[in-house]
């Protein structure tokens, strides 16, 4: 089984450390110190990295598109290019097999769901994320999340949350929405309407394993005032994302990539 | 006694928040939430905020001056400009004065020490740090701080700060650096190496009033992991800012502005 994810952020937002979190295994290697220098790389970079992962017995090829470089210009008008073209030719490389005589090998490399981290800023949507999500919505399913969010109390988190869905309204920016089908049972409408009711997910990231003040081993982050753990629902809603992403939604995820997003697209394409 | 501080760093970092936590007062009123809007603001603004607050018994008329807009542009190539124009204007207008038959009333509006925040991303300095720091450190007492530093757990502080400095270092930027004079008295000197060594500043603001655990009520930050103490100096820097900058050094941030910042413009002013 294939899955591509990307993820897209200014750096220092945790994405690397979410991303090993999120499938509990080192895929991210700690970060080399970023050699002191007077260059700064001129655009955003796409990287791959691809893992064999198991969860719940079930064996996963999982390839995470990374996209350094993304919102750390000073200028970051085409932050968004080189991302988008990579969608694209993902897009058209699919195509191109799908027209062959033979089509028994195709291989999917079509980017499955887009993460975009949100700064944890408290106030509301920057103009670098709205015209992002404008530019790429329409192309992946988008899954946005509240980076860093123990830097926000429940409140800020509640309040923000708020206003970026109003953002995101306000700009007619579609995010990924699980859909709900007539036949699903009432336990399984019930689990993803719990689960879509906390996007964007506030998640915190942690590879580290502390000790709670009541001697438990977890996931988490050890602060002098007290330690936040990656895997309580009541400290962040990393446990939702990971269950949409990995055990409720990661097929769906991929036949709307597949049936909506690429056949928009070929539908395009074959009529310019 | 008066004093002129501006607060440059993109928005969402907690300036507002930590000009009413030094200044114990609510300087800043609650933000209100930034309509939803297509239109965003195209350039950096010079606002100014004007209090008589009582320090130690003693009066002090307090301006700052807040740069809305810095860094929150998708391009922010010229964030830079409107702050440099504002200090130098002030920098002009007590020259205009000076030159007067009647210097009586001279109004000293010049900026006397700019704190800057730095975004909590735990790698290191942005090209927009470094480009603003370059360009005005040679004009206004430059502190650096770590704004929102209850992000970072201790040793991401740790490393942090030495990152920093490294990268000032080597983009060879002069941050305010507290003077020591063969008069003092190793109090003082002990005092001032103190603080100083702390620099740059890993800062908590909090306008609000929290229990801690043991039932204590202070200043600062409650989450469902604990609460974090904004004048507990095991937390974060925030009481050896508010001594540097209202106790200890004031006058001679004022000292320093006048005599060096202020006496350099001049000369290139009038030698042009
Ligand atoms: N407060 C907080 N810090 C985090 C979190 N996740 C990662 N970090 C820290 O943030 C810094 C940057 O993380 P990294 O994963 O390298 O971010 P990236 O640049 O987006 O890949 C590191 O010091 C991490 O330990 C989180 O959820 N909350
Ligand atoms: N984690 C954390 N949040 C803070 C801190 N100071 C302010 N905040 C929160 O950050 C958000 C933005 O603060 P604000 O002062 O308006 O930032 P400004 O846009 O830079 O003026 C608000 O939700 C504040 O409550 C801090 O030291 N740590």
């Amino acid at each position: 089984f294939h899955f591509t994810v990307m993820v897209v952020g200014e750096s220092g937002l945790g994405k690397s450390t979410l991303v090993n979190t999120l499938f509990n295994a080192p895929l991210y290697p700690p970060k080399e110190q970023i050699p002191l220098t007077q260059e700064t790389p001129k655009t955003v970079a796409i990287q791959e990295l691809t893992a064999d992962i198991e969860e719940n017995g079930v064996r996963l090829r999982l390839t995470v598109v990374d996209t350094p470089g993304f919102g750390d210009f000073i200028n970051n008008e085409d932050s968004w290019k080189p991302i988008l073209q990579s969608i694209e030719a993902r897009f058209d490389s699919y195509l191109e097999q799908e027209n062959r005589v033979n089509r028994n090998k195709i291989t999917d490399k079509r980017v499955n769901s887009c993460i975009y981290f949100i700064a944890p800023t408290g106030h509301s949507l920057k103009p670098l994320d709205i015209e992002f999500m404008k530019r790429l919505h329409t192309k992946v399913n988008l899954i946005p999340v509240i980076a860093k969010s123990d830097t926000l109390t429940d409140h800020e988190v509640a309040q923000f949350k708020k206003r970026i869905l109003d953002d995101i309204a306000f700009h007619n920016i579609k995010i990924y929405q699980a859909q709900q089908y007539e036949h699903d049972d009432p336990e399984t409408i019930q689990e993803t309407n719990e689960i879509m009711s906390k996007i964007p997910f506030a998640i915190v990231g942690s590879d580290k394993e502390i000790t709670t003040s009541d001697g438990r081993r977890v996931r988490g982050r050890q602060y002098p005032w007290g330690a936040i753990e990656v895997d309580n629902e009541d400290h962040c809603d990393f446990v939702k994302l990971r269950q949409m992403l990995i055990r409720t939604h990661m097929e769906e995820l991929k036949d709307y990539t597949n049936d909506v997003h690429y056949e928009n697209y070929r539908t395009e394409k074959l009529l310019s």
